[in-house]
């Protein structure tokens, strides 16, 4: 759905930020 | 390390981590937004369309191709396709696409072949130690992803052989 495609996607860019 | 220190953690693959870190380092918070954004507005936009761009180096085109995606409702492989279509890969090694076979029986060849050859270039990373570790100026993370690649590639080689030992 929408919302779990942003939600992974924001969670993505945290995982990737946190490096 | 650090990569494979927090694949472990967040239970994903190195890939991940490694796509994830791409994808902070292309975009800013702001352009995160905008993506979501086109996430509601067009409905088919998934993480899984984000890493097919990430080979596209000008800004614009990045995000006149994600528009193109939303537009037409394209699949993250359809975005690949475009993609690929708009920026060939350079060959890096040489060679070109491998001739495949025809038939079932002689793809089945072609990947016991190219998994044997894959083991065999694992064995040349390996120090002649009895636990066959590899070479130590490999980087750890990476020691760590040739170990699970080469278990793998041990399984492939494994069932292509056993089909073909089967022909039906």
């Amino acid at each position: 759905s929408v919302a779990e495609n942003i939600k992974k996607i924001r969670e993505m860019y945290e995982l990737g930020r946190g490096l | 390390a650090q990569a494979a220190t927090l694949a472990t953690e967040k239970n994903v693959g190195h890939g991940t981590v490694y796509r994830a870190k791409q994808f902070a380092r292309m975009f800013s918070k702001k352009d995160v937004d905008r993506l979501c954004k086109l996430c509601r507005d067009g409905n088919s936009l998934s993480w899984c369309h984000l890493p097919m761009i990430f080979k596209v180096k000008p800004e614009q085109e990045r995000w006149n191709l994600l528009n193109l995606a939303v537009e037409h409702g394209w699949s993250a492989r359809e975005l690949a396709r475009e993609v690929d279509k708009r920026y060939p890969n350079k060959r890096k090694y040489g060679g070109g696409k491998p001739k495949m076979a025809a038939d079932a029986a002689g793809l089945v060849k072609q990947i016991s072949r190219t998994s044997e050859s894959w083991l065999r270039f694992d064995d040349q990373l390996r120090l002649e130690d009895d636990e066959g570790a590899y070479r130590g100026e490999l980087p750890i993370a990476l020691r760590d992803a040739l170990r699970a690649a080469y278990t793998a590639m041990q399984d492939l080689n494994e069932a292509a052989e056993s089909v073909q030992l089967q022909p039906t």
